[in-house]
């Protein structure tokens, strides 16, 4: 499944 | 995180660090925009509300507060303490011809029409052409000195190994955002005229 807009980066 | 994503958050890291540096040993902001400065320092501000809600990690809060913190000591150097030396005459690129664009494109065009949601597509779009006052500039006055080209270099690099990231995260994790990927590959190519000049004349720029 896709994993959609973490928000993990900088 | 892969070797992708690290050397890119370094490689922003030390773009960072060399921007500040610069003024602060030759006293001078002479040749650097602080128009993309205060963009930038709008970017940090913008996209790391997410610092009051949710903890990622100590590496993830202890970077953004550092960007955060050399963003505003940039513009403070700039527009306060080194003042005499900032050239305002040449940076004439309108601010609000890319944050009035940008704003209404982070309100139709996100992944959730909510406060933080719209707040980090508006940093995603507005980071991706933040760089063009300075490039502006440049133009303007036709030279860069050699640091600030590392400091453009490092800047430059550091959205294009994002780009390689998202490819890995892609095949590894399943991730994918397409709002972060097209405005990263806007934002690299922006940075691939001035690659071709760095690469091709290596230290300071005269056009």
């Amino acid at each position: 499944s896709l994993n959609i807009n973490p928000k993990d980066e900088l | 995180m892969n070797i992708f994503r690290l050397t890119g958050d370094l490689s922003h890291l030390a773009a960072i660090i060399i921007l500040l540096l610069k003024i602060w040993k030759t006293r001078s902001c002479a040749g650097i925009s602080g128009k993309s400065q205060i963009l930038f320092a709008l970017v940090f501000t913008t996209r790391y509300l997410d610092l009051l809600t949710s903890f990622i990690s100590l590496y993830n809060t202890t970077m953004k507060v550092i960007y955060i913190g050399c963003a505003y000591a940039t513009v403070y150097l700039i527009y306060m303490k080194f003042k005499a030396t900032y050239d305002g005459n040449h940076d004439s690129f309108r601010m609000e011809f890319l944050v009035v664009p940008v704003g209404g494109l982070a309100c139709l065009v996100n992944h959730d029409f909510s406060f933080l949601e719209i707040l980090w597509t508006f940093s995603i779009y507005l980071e991706s052409v933040a760089i063009l006052p300075q490039l502006f500039m440049i133009s303007k006055t036709g030279e860069a000195e050699t640091i600030t080209t590392h400091y453009l270099f490092f800047l430059g690099l550091y959205r294009a190994l994002y780009l390689f990231n998202w490819i890995w995260r892609f095949y590894f994790e399943g991730f994918f955002d397409m709002i972060a990927i097209v405005a990263g590959m806007v934002q690299t190519i922006l940075y691939c005229d001035f690659f071709y000049l760095y690469v091709t004349k290596g230290q300071g720029i005269s056009l």
